[in-house]
Protein backbone atom coordinates (compact mmCIF):
# COMPACT_ATOMS: atom_id res chain seq x y z
CA UNK A 1 0.00 0.00 0.00
CA UNK A 2 1.35 3.65 -1.26
CA UNK A 3 2.33 5.36 2.20
CA UNK A 4 0.64 8.89 2.88
CA UNK A 5 2.77 11.47 4.12
CA UNK A 6 0.28 13.49 6.53
CA UNK A 7 -2.34 12.18 8.65
CA UNK A 8 -5.22 14.22 6.85
CA UNK A 9 -4.02 12.91 3.51
CA UNK A 10 -3.96 9.34 5.18
CA UNK A 11 -7.59 9.47 6.18
CA UNK A 12 -9.30 10.64 3.09
CA UNK A 13 -7.03 8.67 0.80
CA UNK A 14 -6.75 5.27 2.65
CA UNK A 15 -10.45 3.81 2.69
CA UNK A 16 -11.04 4.65 -0.72
CA UNK A 17 -7.43 3.50 -1.79
CA UNK A 18 -8.40 -0.08 -0.24
CA UNK A 19 -11.39 -0.04 -2.57
CA UNK A 20 -10.01 0.15 -5.71
CA UNK A 21 -7.43 -2.07 -5.50
CA UNK A 22 -10.41 -4.49 -4.18
CA UNK A 23 -12.04 -3.58 -7.55
CA UNK A 24 -8.71 -4.21 -9.27
CA UNK A 25 -8.19 -7.46 -7.55
CA UNK A 26 -11.66 -8.79 -8.02
CA UNK A 27 -11.83 -7.65 -11.44
CA UNK A 28 -8.89 -9.64 -12.05
CA UNK A 29 -9.94 -12.87 -10.37
CA UNK A 30 -13.15 -13.10 -11.88
CA UNK A 31 -12.40 -11.60 -15.57
CA UNK A 32 -15.96 -12.50 -16.85
CA UNK A 33 -17.70 -10.94 -13.93
CA UNK A 34 -20.54 -11.08 -12.79
CA UNK A 35 -23.59 -8.42 -13.67
CA UNK A 36 -23.27 -5.35 -12.45
CA UNK A 37 -25.71 -3.54 -10.76
CA UNK A 38 -26.92 -0.09 -12.11
CA UNK A 39 -23.96 2.32 -10.75
CA UNK A 40 -26.09 5.17 -12.22
CA UNK A 41 -27.00 6.74 -8.54
CA UNK A 42 -23.45 6.55 -7.06
CA UNK A 43 -21.65 7.61 -10.11
CA UNK A 44 -24.03 10.80 -10.01
CA UNK A 45 -22.93 11.51 -6.45
CA UNK A 46 -19.32 11.24 -7.42
CA UNK A 47 -20.16 13.70 -10.22
CA UNK A 48 -21.81 16.24 -7.76
CA UNK A 49 -18.56 16.27 -5.35
CA UNK A 50 -16.24 16.36 -8.46
CA UNK A 51 -18.13 19.39 -9.23
CA UNK A 52 -17.90 20.82 -6.18
CA UNK A 53 -14.18 20.06 -5.70
CA UNK A 54 -13.45 21.36 -9.36
CA UNK A 55 -15.21 25.08 -7.90
CA UNK A 56 -13.45 24.77 -4.61
CA UNK A 57 -10.70 24.39 -6.45
CA UNK A 58 -10.68 27.23 -8.65
CA UNK A 59 -11.47 29.39 -5.89
CA UNK A 60 -8.32 28.20 -3.83
CA UNK A 61 -6.29 29.26 -6.52
CA UNK A 62 -8.06 32.75 -7.03
CA UNK A 63 -7.66 33.56 -3.86
CA UNK A 64 -4.00 32.21 -3.55
CA UNK A 65 -1.02 34.47 -4.25
CA UNK A 66 1.25 30.83 -3.74
CA UNK A 67 2.38 30.75 -7.71
CA UNK A 68 3.58 26.68 -7.42
CA UNK A 69 -0.34 25.93 -6.22
CA UNK A 70 -1.89 28.38 -9.24
CA UNK A 71 0.43 26.07 -11.57
CA UNK A 72 0.08 22.49 -9.92
CA UNK A 73 -3.69 22.66 -9.03
CA UNK A 74 -5.47 22.94 -12.41
CA UNK A 75 -3.43 19.84 -13.77
CA UNK A 76 -4.86 18.02 -10.66
CA UNK A 77 -8.48 19.19 -11.22
CA UNK A 78 -8.97 18.39 -14.63
CA UNK A 79 -7.49 14.85 -13.54
CA UNK A 80 -10.35 14.52 -11.28
CA UNK A 81 -13.18 15.98 -13.99
CA UNK A 82 -11.85 14.04 -16.54
CA UNK A 83 -11.97 10.44 -14.60
CA UNK A 84 -15.53 11.49 -13.72
CA UNK A 85 -16.41 11.35 -17.09
CA UNK A 86 -14.96 8.05 -17.43
CA UNK A 87 -17.20 6.79 -14.85
CA UNK A 88 -20.21 8.46 -16.38
CA UNK A 89 -19.00 6.56 -19.35
CA UNK A 90 -18.76 3.38 -17.90
CA UNK A 91 -22.25 3.82 -15.92
CA UNK A 92 -23.84 4.25 -19.48
CA UNK A 93 -22.51 1.66 -20.81
CA UNK A 94 -23.06 -1.03 -18.05
CA UNK A 95 -27.14 0.29 -18.15
CA UNK A 96 -26.43 -1.07 -21.76
CA UNK A 97 -24.39 -4.61 -20.75
CA UNK A 98 -24.29 -5.07 -17.60
CA UNK A 99 -21.41 -7.84 -18.16
CA UNK A 100 -19.15 -5.22 -20.58
CA UNK A 101 -15.86 -5.75 -19.91
CA UNK A 102 -14.47 -1.67 -21.18
CA UNK A 103 -17.16 0.12 -18.81
CA UNK A 104 -15.80 -2.71 -15.99
CA UNK A 105 -12.07 -1.56 -17.35
CA UNK A 106 -13.19 2.24 -17.68
CA UNK A 107 -14.79 1.91 -14.30
CA UNK A 108 -11.48 1.14 -12.51
CA UNK A 109 -9.87 3.32 -14.79
CA UNK A 110 -12.01 6.49 -13.62
CA UNK A 111 -11.57 5.30 -10.07
CA UNK A 112 -8.00 5.25 -10.16
CA UNK A 113 -7.91 8.89 -11.96
CA UNK A 114 -9.85 10.45 -9.42
CA UNK A 115 -7.55 8.60 -6.42
CA UNK A 116 -4.73 9.48 -8.23
CA UNK A 117 -6.35 12.97 -9.35
CA UNK A 118 -7.39 13.87 -5.82
CA UNK A 119 -4.40 12.43 -3.92
CA UNK A 120 -2.16 15.45 -6.18
CA UNK A 121 -4.59 17.64 -5.31
CA UNK A 122 -4.43 17.54 -2.04
CA UNK A 123 -0.40 17.33 -2.32
CA UNK A 124 -0.35 20.15 -4.15
CA UNK A 125 -2.59 22.03 -1.30
CA UNK A 126 -0.38 20.63 1.67
CA UNK A 127 2.86 21.89 -0.18
CA UNK A 128 1.56 25.04 -0.08
CA UNK A 129 0.90 24.51 3.83
CA UNK A 130 4.35 23.97 3.98
CA UNK A 131 5.68 26.77 2.48
CA UNK A 132 3.53 29.07 4.52
CA UNK A 133 5.28 27.13 7.62
CA UNK A 134 8.85 27.80 5.79
CA UNK A 135 7.68 31.70 5.28
CA UNK A 136 7.59 31.87 8.73
CA UNK A 137 10.57 30.15 9.79
CA UNK A 138 12.49 32.75 7.06
CA UNK A 139 11.02 35.14 8.86
CA UNK A 140 12.93 33.94 12.20
CA UNK A 141 16.27 33.49 10.27
CA UNK A 142 16.25 36.95 9.50
CA UNK A 143 15.77 38.07 12.79
CA UNK A 144 18.56 35.88 13.86
CA UNK A 145 20.74 37.87 10.89
CA UNK A 146 19.86 40.83 12.47
CA UNK A 147 21.31 40.05 16.18
CA UNK A 148 24.31 41.59 15.61
CA UNK A 149 23.04 45.21 15.07
CA UNK A 150 21.76 44.97 18.72
CA UNK A 151 24.44 46.88 20.87
CA UNK A 152 22.30 48.45 23.67
CA UNK A 153 19.78 47.16 26.59
CA UNK A 154 16.59 49.16 24.16
CA UNK A 155 18.12 47.56 21.30
CA UNK A 156 17.55 44.22 23.04
CA UNK A 157 14.34 45.10 24.57
CA UNK A 158 13.13 46.18 20.57
CA UNK A 159 14.45 42.89 19.62
CA UNK A 160 12.80 40.39 21.87
CA UNK A 161 9.33 41.79 21.62
CA UNK A 162 9.73 41.44 17.90
CA UNK A 163 11.53 38.24 17.98
CA UNK A 164 9.27 36.66 20.21
CA UNK A 165 6.00 36.26 18.66
CA UNK A 166 7.33 35.16 15.16
CA UNK A 167 9.37 32.65 17.28
CA UNK A 168 6.46 31.39 19.22
CA UNK A 169 4.28 31.54 15.58
CA UNK A 170 7.02 28.83 14.05
CA UNK A 171 7.16 26.91 17.37
CA UNK A 172 3.31 26.51 17.15
CA UNK A 173 3.31 25.86 13.38
CA UNK A 174 6.02 23.12 13.15
CA UNK A 175 4.47 21.43 16.31
CA UNK A 176 0.99 21.28 14.40
CA UNK A 177 3.35 20.18 10.97
CA UNK A 178 4.70 17.53 13.21
CA UNK A 179 1.98 15.97 14.84
CA UNK A 180 0.38 15.99 10.83
CA UNK A 181 2.98 13.66 9.75
CA UNK A 182 2.52 9.86 9.16
CA UNK A 183 6.84 9.18 9.30
CA UNK A 184 7.89 8.87 12.56
CA UNK A 185 11.30 9.75 11.81
CA UNK A 186 10.59 13.26 10.06
CA UNK A 187 8.61 13.83 13.80
CA UNK A 188 11.29 13.04 15.92
CA UNK A 189 13.79 15.00 13.87
CA UNK A 190 11.37 17.91 13.75
CA UNK A 191 10.73 17.70 17.85
CA UNK A 192 14.65 17.60 18.41
CA UNK A 193 15.22 20.54 16.18
CA UNK A 194 12.26 22.56 17.73
CA UNK A 195 13.41 21.12 21.15
CA UNK A 196 16.66 22.62 20.93
CA UNK A 197 15.76 26.15 19.54
CA UNK A 198 13.27 26.14 22.21
CA UNK A 199 16.26 25.70 24.96
CA UNK A 200 17.97 28.23 22.65
CA UNK A 201 16.22 31.11 22.95
CA UNK A 202 16.73 32.12 26.31
CA UNK A 203 20.44 31.19 26.15
CA UNK A 204 20.35 33.82 22.87
CA UNK A 205 18.73 36.42 24.85
CA UNK A 206 21.10 36.14 28.03
CA UNK A 207 24.17 35.69 25.37
CA UNK A 208 22.73 39.04 23.95
CA UNK A 209 22.59 40.57 27.22
CA UNK A 210 26.66 39.71 28.35
CA UNK A 211 27.71 41.25 24.99
CA UNK A 212 25.88 44.59 25.48
CA UNK A 213 27.86 44.73 29.13
CA UNK A 214 31.27 43.68 28.07
CA UNK A 215 30.34 46.12 25.12
CA UNK A 216 30.04 49.05 27.69
CA UNK A 217 32.53 48.00 30.69
CA UNK A 218 34.95 46.96 27.81
CA UNK A 219 35.40 43.39 29.15
CA UNK A 220 35.46 40.26 28.09
CA UNK A 221 33.95 41.70 24.75
CA UNK A 222 35.34 39.20 22.08
CA UNK A 223 34.51 35.75 24.01
CA UNK A 224 30.94 37.42 24.27
CA UNK A 225 30.49 38.24 21.08
CA UNK A 226 31.48 34.37 19.69
CA UNK A 227 29.21 33.45 22.56
CA UNK A 228 26.03 35.07 21.09
CA UNK A 229 27.42 34.52 17.48
CA UNK A 230 27.90 30.69 18.16
CA UNK A 231 24.23 30.64 19.59
CA UNK A 232 22.89 32.61 16.36
CA UNK A 233 24.65 29.92 14.26
CA UNK A 234 23.52 26.96 16.21
CA UNK A 235 19.79 28.61 15.88
CA UNK A 236 19.98 29.04 12.74
CA UNK A 237 21.19 25.60 11.50
CA UNK A 238 18.48 24.27 13.40
CA UNK A 239 15.82 26.64 11.67
CA UNK A 240 17.89 25.14 8.59
CA UNK A 241 16.79 21.57 9.55
CA UNK A 242 13.49 22.29 10.14
CA UNK A 243 13.24 23.47 7.15
CA UNK A 244 14.98 20.70 5.25
CA UNK A 245 12.59 18.15 6.91
CA UNK A 246 9.58 20.08 6.36
CA UNK A 247 10.37 19.43 3.08
CA UNK A 248 10.55 15.71 2.80
CA UNK A 249 8.08 13.72 1.32
CA UNK A 250 8.28 9.71 0.62
CA UNK A 251 4.91 10.57 -1.53
CA UNK A 252 5.64 8.76 -4.99
CA UNK A 253 2.28 8.89 -7.61
CA UNK A 254 3.92 5.89 -9.51
CA UNK A 255 3.23 4.01 -6.45
CA UNK A 256 -0.29 4.19 -7.66
CA UNK A 257 0.17 2.51 -10.83
CA UNK B 1 -10.44 24.34 5.01
CA UNK B 2 -13.17 23.70 1.93
CA UNK B 3 -10.81 22.41 -0.50
CA UNK B 4 -10.17 18.94 2.51
CA UNK B 5 -14.01 18.77 2.96
CA UNK B 6 -14.42 18.40 -1.13
CA UNK B 7 -11.81 15.95 -1.26
CA UNK B 8 -13.23 13.92 1.91
CA UNK B 9 -17.02 13.77 -0.30
CA UNK B 10 -15.38 12.32 -3.23
CA UNK B 11 -13.29 10.31 -1.56
CA UNK B 12 -16.44 8.88 0.28
CA UNK B 13 -18.25 8.78 -2.86
CA UNK B 14 -15.93 6.77 -5.16
CA UNK B 15 -15.92 4.21 -1.85
CA UNK B 16 -19.34 4.00 -1.95
CA UNK B 17 -19.32 3.34 -5.88
CA UNK B 18 -16.34 1.03 -5.97
CA UNK B 19 -17.82 -1.09 -2.70
CA UNK B 20 -20.76 -1.15 -4.83
CA UNK B 21 -19.12 -2.60 -8.06
CA UNK B 22 -17.04 -4.82 -5.74
CA UNK B 23 -19.62 -6.32 -4.24
CA UNK B 24 -20.80 -7.52 -7.12
CA UNK B 25 -18.01 -8.87 -8.26
CA UNK B 26 -17.08 -10.53 -5.23
CA UNK B 27 -20.45 -12.59 -5.40
CA UNK B 28 -18.69 -14.46 -8.46
CA UNK B 29 -15.31 -15.01 -6.76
Amino acid sequence: MPVFHTKTIESILEPVAQQVSMLVILHEEAEDGNAMPDLAQPVRTVKIAVDNLVKVGYETINSSDDQILKQDMPPALRRVDESSLLLLQASDMLRADPYSGPARKKLIEGSRGILQGTSSLLLTFDESEVRKIIRTCKNVLEYLAITEVVERMEDLVTYVKNLSPVITKMMKEVDNRKEELTHIVHRDMLKRSLDQVKNLTPVLISGIKIFITAKANNLGFNEAQNNRDYVVRKMSDEIHEIIRVLLLTTYDEDEWD
Amino acid sequence: EQILDAAKCIAAATAALVKSASAAQRELV
